[in-house]
């Protein structure tokens, strides 16, 4: 039923196909599990993947359109998404309007909170994992990081997430958080659209503390109770947050409505940080310019 | 929950759930069968009078009844190591609820259930995210690396890929809260404390029977607590689900709701809008009845 | 979902294993919200 046509990329799991399924020449994506490498048996990545992949159906998040077993390999059939919004903020050929930004935040938001209102956490947004249809819609992709809402005693580890899109509460090593730890990814991916160029970008997990307070504060007890009994707290340089002006200056295309988006999508305590669901009701969705038609985005 | 793989591929009528065991045992007599004229072709010459006359009575295929009782012998044995090895009440569940779903789409006489036991608790605490590694499952088992991997695939695929299960357990957490709101003022709290562990054992039990086929988590969870303490069931779910105009409000009631209100708008939680349509009392009842009988 | 089977009252829960959580400091700090396990538990009893 399915051709693998062209190799396409390969990672530490997992090598992904081009190809096409034969019964009704719709062109589709093979990811191949490779299963040797792992002493463990199947790779856990593979399992969250097909694990939460096959309860979530939503046009903004990739569709797992079939799994099956080949010469001792796992194969996800996933749809075929050609592009992604590293690849488009990369290219400065593209160009793109306040319009667009508005139209890929409210996709991507309107994904994750399909993932939260299931109770899934993805835990690893960034803008390669934002694909994009050849009709322009967003989905939120790799679900390898994936994992249920834990029940409230369990723990957590706090080694998930990109680096440079990683939560405060993740650089402390909380093993408490919660769906709110995505909503920071989805700021950070906001101000990089804003900028074309990533935001937070700290090169070592310690530098990636600095980088962040430098840029928007350190939290302090007033504001996030408890973040002092953090263990890196004492070690952190204090930085005031930046004035409205700062972030007007360094937002320049910015609506006044835009910062308030961004800045509660990034706020450090994260009680206070929005969830999917306020982001998508905030007066940035509302006010003009409407989000972009995604087919009619080049 | 009708988007769930759970409901999709793990729901059925009584009907249904036996026309897949008379199925999938049929499958397996019939390459039991062929294998056996196979053997007795193959040595026909040096079989002796005694040994085919032997091979006739016993090398016989097992029915689908006998393999019932076989599956439930082996998942309660599937329970009781989860458990003694001191897993998550989510993860033992999951263990149990994975062996009792592989044993609809395989048979018995295909794949040994004691080949398989290790492979499921281990399958299922990587999908509930309390990783063991082979090498110390094996120890902790006394079994060894081979054995627990050998079926995984085997496994996972006649999981159908699903690998997210809802178990009942949540569902009481939330009964338990609900129970407080709507009977404020009514239950001792000490009091619903016992009667929550009580439920969960009973769940635990549930998750044997063929119920978690027939009825959703929540049904099951009312049918638990319908056991635990009938009259305080009836009483919620009259409270909750019973259209308002058959029931006869107390003064007392009413008081009570002017309060509830009071707090709840102090709350400024979302008005409780009730859809009377989505859920019909008669019927629900009817439901958990019927499942508390399958339990029991 | 707009007709949620529940309302989240909170000032009416006795949930004592959550009212501990809710108190500890490691929980607090990294953001533990009890309306959020109070929704998952109760979405799951009336989904």
């Amino acid at each position: 039923e399915y051709t693998k046509e062209k190799k396409v990329g390969e990672g530490t799991y997992a090598v992904v196909y081009l190809g096409t399924k034969q019964s009704t020449g719709r062109k589709i994506a093979i990811k191949e599990i490779k299963t040797s490498e792992f002493k463990d048996g199947l790779d856990m990545s593979a399992i969250r993947e097909v694990k939460y992949l096959q309860e979530i159906q939503h046009v903004n998040v990739i569709e797992l359109v079939d799994i099956f077993m080949a010469y001792d390999n796992l194969n996800l059939v996933l749809e075929f998404l050609p592009t992604d919004l590293e690849v488009i903020i990369k290219d400065k050929n593209i160009l793109f309007t306040p319009a667009d930004i508005k139209s890929w935040m409210l996709m991507t938001l309107r994904g994750v909170y399909h993932c939260h209102r299931n109770f899934i956490m993805h835990r690893d947004l960034k803008p390669n994992n934002l694909l994009l249809s050849p009709d322009g819609q967003i989905k939120v992709a790799d679900f390898g990081l994936a994992r249920a809402v834990p029940s409230p005693h369990e723990s957590l580890t706090s080694n998930v997430v990109t680096r440079w899109y990683r939560a405060p509460e993740l650089l402390f090593g909380a093993n408490h958080y919660t769906s709110a730890i995505d909503i920071w990814s989805v700021g950070i991916i906001f101000a990089e659209l804003m900028l074309r160029i990533p935001y937070l970008p700290g090169q070592n997990d310690l530098e990636q503390m600095d980088v962040t307070f430098r840029a928007l504060g350190t939290p302090t007890d007033r504001d996030w109770p408890e973040v002092s009994t953090f263990s890196l707290y004492n070690k952190l340089q204090i930085y005031p947050p930046p004035s409205r002006d700062e972030l007007r200056k360094r937002f320049i295309a910015a609506s006044e409505n835009a910062l308030n988006f961004m800045c509660n999508m990034l706020t450090m305590n994260p009680v206070k940080r929005w969830t999917a669901a306020q982001c998508l009701e905030s007066e940035y969705f509302k006010e003009i310019p409407p989000p972009s038609d995604p087919s009619s985005i080049k | 929950y009708r988007h769930s793989s759970q409901y999709r591929f793990w729901s059925f009528t009584p009907e249904q759930l036996e026309q897949k065991r008379i199925d999938t045992n049929a499958q397996a007599v019939v390459s039991v069968e062929e294998r056996l004229s196979a053997f007795r072709d193959e040595n026909n010459a040096d079989l002796t009078e005694e040994e085919v006359k032997t091979l006739l009575e016993k090398a016989v295929p097992v029915t689908m009844e006998e393999e019932v009782k076989l599956v439930n012998f082996y998942a309660k044995k599937v329970q009781g190591i989860a458990q003694h090895m001191n897993l998550p009440t989510e993860v033992v569940a999951t263990s149990l609820t994975f062996f009792r779903r592989f044993y609809l789409e395989n048979s018995v006489m295909d794949i040994d259930p004691k080949t398989i036991v290790h492979t499921t608790i281990f399958l299922a605490c990587k999908s509930e995210n309390y990783f063991i590694s082979v090498d110390s499952f094996a120890k902790k088992t006394k079994s060894v690396r081979e054995a627990i991997l050998k079926h995984e695939f085997k496994l996972l695929e006649s999981l159908k890929f699903s690998l997210l299960n809802h178990h009942p357990y949540r569902p009481l957490h939330g009964f338990f809260l609900d129970i407080q709101n709507l009977l404020t003022g009514k239950v001792d709290i000490k009091y619903m404390g016992q009667i929550y562990e009580n439920c969960k054992k009973r769940i635990t039990e549930a998750l044997l029977t063929d119920a978690i086929y027939f009825y959703t988590p929540p049904q099951i969870t009312l049918a638990a607590l319908l056991l635990e303490d009938e009259a305080l069931t009836l009483k919620y779910l009259e409270t909750k689900f019973k259209p308002k105009e058959e029931e006869a409000e107390t003064e007392t009631e009413v008081d009570e709701k002017k309060k509830n209100k009071k707090v709840e708008d102090k709350d400024n939680s979302p008005k409780e809008d009730k859809p009377e349509s989505s859920i019909n009392y008669d019927v629900l009842l009817s439901l958990i009845l019927a499942c508390k009988e399958k339990i029991i | 979902d707009l007709s949620k089977r529940y309302t989240l009252a909170e000032s009416l829960y006795s949930d004592p294993f959550i009212k501990d959580l809710q108190n500890r400091k490691e929980y607090i700090a990294s953001g533990f919200r009890t309306d959020f396990v109070y929704d998952r538990v109760l979405t799951e009893a009336f989904m």
